[in-house]
């Protein structure tokens, strides 16, 4: 465990946090994608399986398991307990356009043909595009609030940091997964065009908000 | 240890 991967972790659990605090203090989930929030549920079911069939380290487990849970209770909040604040109207990406070829991909191009290795390739790459549908509401909405905002930026900086991460395992360990650096690379570099506007608008106390 | 391995990560 390096410095890049655990401030990767802690920020990728901020995120979850924000998220979660965002919905129940606010008693709304205006303005978040429930089909990311449905996309994120299956990433972590279908990669942390191995739940199952390996034990690696507490951190590990506790990890894995609240990822889990927190995203079902998030698309909970949305399709039920917050429902009459959702904002389907404008949450109208098609998310079959992202997982049918992601499936395809994870089935043609992964490290071992098994069931287990399919998945985790599959949420791999699922989890690099999931969140188009929450990018694709805020540029439809052409705003979004700070708070979502913070969450937005602390979810794409948990992958960048991994970036780093693979860099020093690569040099330090001789660790290479050409799979989830590539995934990465590709997650990260989407939220690029968010990082440039939250740094330049959300953290001089503007909110983002896009010309028509 | 190599590329089927990464599992520790989360």
């Amino acid at each position: 465990m390096n410095i890049f991967r655990l401030v990767g972790d802690m920020s990728h659990l901020l995120a979850i946090i924000i998220l979660l605090m965002k919905m129940w203090k606010s008693r709304s989930v205006a303005g978040i994608s429930g089909k990311s929030q449905i996309l994120f549920a299956i990433v972590f079911t279908t990669r942390y399986l191995d739940l199952f069939t390996s034990f690696v380290s507490i951190y590990n487990t506790s990890m894995k398991v609240f990822f889990i849970g927190t995203s079902y209770v998030t698309v909970y909040f949305i399709y039920q307990h917050f429902k009459p604040t959702y904002d389907s109207n404008h949450d109208t990406f098609r998310v079959e356009f992202l997982i049918v070829p992601v499936g395809g991909l994870a089935f043609l191009v992964n490290h071992e043909f098994s069931l287990l290795e399919i998945l985790w390739t599959f949420s791999i790459y699922l989890e690099s595009v999931a969140i188009l549908p929450q990018l694709f509401m805020v540029s439809k909405t052409g705003e979004a609030e700070s708070i979502t905002s913070h969450y937005l930026f602390a979810l794409g900086s948990y992958r960048a940091l991994y970036l780093l991460n693979w860099i020093y395992r690569y040099y330090f360990e001789g660790f290479f997964d050409l799979i989830a650096v590539v995934a990465g690379c590709v997650q990260t570099i989407l939220y690029c065009d968010f990082f440039y506007l939250y740094i330049t608008k959300v953290l001089k106390g503007k909110k983002i908000s896009l010309p028509a | 240890k190599g590329e089927v391995e990464g599992k520790d990560e989360l």
